[in-house]
């Protein structure tokens, strides 16, 4: 879903 | 990936390598805050405990895994290892964690972007992560000789954050990403807090003089 931005960052 | 975003990552790896080798090889942990490396741990626990539900790429799971493993195995160096032990500033080191714990933990229950346990656990550990280094600095100003290897550590760290802020910018602009005010202003906090000491160290850097922070 959109709302969440992935959190592929460390 | 963008050049900002692995810039940040391998200042964030190199500043551990750095204390890994202090530690490790010179068997000494001396102006090092065992408060902010164990506030690490939980930083990377409370932020990966998705490492095993979901799978963004080999890259981001090796990270993860080394940040948890280093984290821990240098926590565990300053808590038990017979000679490093033995070099760590104990009686400098007295900031309560509790102090940065709670407020951030409730901070994350009101301020988040959805109420669930990993988003509550991962929004807690950026607000944790941006105030972590607070221990070590307060450590720093209290010490009257900090050796190169702590300062250089201290300055990647602040660096790493830096270089995240620009990848932000960058992924907003260039590749259209949304708008992330939790990471985006508790990374914005967390470089702020390293401006003071960034001053210095440059300032003895072109001085070529030993880094001191006024007290």
């Amino acid at each position: 879903e959109c709302f969440y931005e992935p959190k592929d960052e460390l | 990936m963008n050049a900002f975003r692995l810039a940040g990552d391998m200042t964030h790896l190199l500043s551990i390598i750095l204390l890994l080798h202090k530690i490790r090889a010179m068997k000494s942990c001396a102006g090092i805050s065992l408060r902010t490396q164990e506030l690490y741990v939980i930083v990377f626990v409370t932020r990966y405990v998705d490492l095993s539900m979901k799978y963004y790429s080999f890259y981001n799971s090796i990270m993860k895994i080394v940040f948890l493993g280093t984290s821990i195995s240098i926590v565990w160096y300053m808590r038990y290892h017979k000679v490093v032990k033995q070099t760590y500033n104990k009686d400098v080191d007295t900031f309560r964690h509790i102090f940065l714990i709670l407020p951030c933990f409730v901070l994350a229950l009101l301020i988040n972007r959805a109420f669930t346990v990993i988003e509550v656990l991962w929004t807690f550990s950026l607000y944790l992560e941006a105030v972590a280094i607070l221990p070590q600095l307060v450590l720093l100003q209290r010490s009257r000789n900090i050796d190169n290897l702590t300062g250089n550590y201290v300055f990647l760290l602040g660096a790493y954050r830096a270089f995240y802020l620009l990848n932000w910018i960058y992924r907003f602009f260039i590749e259209n990403h949304q708008v992330r005010w939790i990471p985006w202003l508790s990374g914005l906090l967390q470089t702020a807090i390293y401006a003071d000491f960034f001053y210095y160290y440059i300032k003895s850097w072109k001085n070529r003089e030993k880094l001191k922070l006024p007290a």
